[in-house]
């Protein structure tokens, strides 16, 4: 049975997909079957990872209202131990299609059921929002990966964050645990990064990764390729920090 | 009458609230009477100038729902000509309350009747998402401000943007008009930047602010400091930018 892990913010452009996509390649290339989930209506891990969102037959959406089964919408990607299930436009009208559904929340997990067999991790990316795309991630989630980009803003958002995670473990999903903060797009040139990184350590003893992603110009040209780092350019440092976080993640596991 | 503006786009972190604050203190600078309304739950506005969110009387969730009249929440900042309307942590349970509520799209622009007299300039930051308050905030502007950050991922989501601004004008808001695409966060050093500002000027021909704003480590800076960048670094590469944009904008609203 697979770890799934929510990739949440609703702080955005944090670095949730850029996350997704090269934690999610990392783990693959390293031999553990990984399954990404396209929870943002903008689709921006699907296009990162090459696919076309314009031709897929079975999408998140129509899994979510139960129209479809899960296996139907996933589709491999160019590494063969890492599939999506890809988001489409459709995905935008279900924050307020889902209000009105039985167990809105819980819309996911359902239609995981039996899918998480197949792989060893399954990631989700969320939308910068905590709506019910966010909280049906939360709810289907064993972990919440919590990337923090080194700035001032991102902090404001982290205490309603941690409170929604709180209110979702107690309600409706009791084996939801923190996975970690992953501090993300840290400049060495700054001061600043390294005020909010000493900052968040302070406040998160412990549930801090090691592995720290620094901000660089080849993970930002990857996506334009459709390709995750670890394809795109293997020798980076952006290809290099993920690998280390693939590696601190599978560590954890063992640990228990 | 004020003219009132939305600073929208659904791609996160692209510069919405980094814009609303500066363009608002340049304006305000420029002698213009400006309020700032903060519609995005993670208050990073309210935080950006300084204001406590912790010590607000009256929030826009309150005047959303009809609770109290917008005249009571608006607040006054360190520039003279320059207000807030705060947000506060209530406004994340507006998304889904609104759901339920009557002409839920127009209750801000119900909130703001006789407010805009008072200001030359109305800007509206909202929250990264397609939801209820960014469709509030569409609705009561008479333009959209659209940021863009020279990256390929914030390509992904214009299409989808310029499809709700559309459907607002067509059935909700017939003065809506786009004011103009922002390029910011422009990196000279990079490839990519240039890529992505020559694509979006051949799309969009005739709608890209002459102005670009350039990545600078000072504007991430400003924030922590609860400062517009005018009164954090005044000769600072991005207070400069932000004070040609208000030129510009002044500019557009005389040739009408
Ligand atoms: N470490 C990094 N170095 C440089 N650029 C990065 C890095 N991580 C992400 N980026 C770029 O920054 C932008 C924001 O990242 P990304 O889209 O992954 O964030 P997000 O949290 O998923 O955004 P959203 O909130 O819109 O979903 C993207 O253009 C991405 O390519
Ligand atoms: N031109 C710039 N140069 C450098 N940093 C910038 C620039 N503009 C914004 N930033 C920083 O980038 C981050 C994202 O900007 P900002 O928060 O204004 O975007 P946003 O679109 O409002 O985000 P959200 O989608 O979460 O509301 C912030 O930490 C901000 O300080
Ligand atoms: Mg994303
Ligand atoms: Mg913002």
């Amino acid at each position: 049975m697979g770890r799934v892990i929510a990739i949440a913010n609703q702080k955005g452009g944090v670095g949730k997909t850029t996350t997704a996509i090269n934690l999610g390649a990392a783990l693959a290339l390293a031999g553990h079957p990984t399954l990404l989930i396209d929870l943002d209506p903008q689709g921006n891990t699907s296009s990162g990872v090459g696919i076309d969102k314009n031709h897929v037959d079975v999408t998140v959406y129509q899994c979510l209202l139960g129209l479809q089964p899960a296996e139907k919408a996933i589709v491999p990607t160019q590494l063969s131990n890492l599939y999506l299930f890809p988001a489409t436009v459709d995905l935008i009208g279900a924050e307020i299609e889902l209000v009105f559904l039985e167990e809105r929340e819980k819309r996911l997990c359902r239609a995981l059921n039996g899918v998480h067999d197949r792989f060893e991790y399954v990631l989700i990316d969320s939308p910068p929002s905590l709506g019910l795309l966010t909280l049906n991630a939360l709810t289907a989630a064993n972990g919440v990966l919590i990337p923090l980009q080194c700035e001032f803003f991102a902090l404001e958002g982290l205490t309603q964050l941690l409170r929604t995670i709180r209110r979702i473990k107690q309600n409706l999903n009791p084996d939801l645990s923190i996975e970690g903060v992953l501090l993300t797009m840290f400049d060495v040139r700054t001061l600043l990064s390294q005020q909010v990184a000493d900052e968040v350590r302070r406040h998160f003893e412990g549930t801090v990764f090691t592995t720290v992603i620094p901000r660089t110009v080849r993970l930002s040209e990857a996506p334009s390729h459709g390709l995750p780092i670890l394809l795109y350019d293997p020798r980076s440092r952006g290809a290099q920090a993920y690998r280390t976080l693939a590696e601190e993640l599978l560590d954890h596991a063992t640990q228990g």
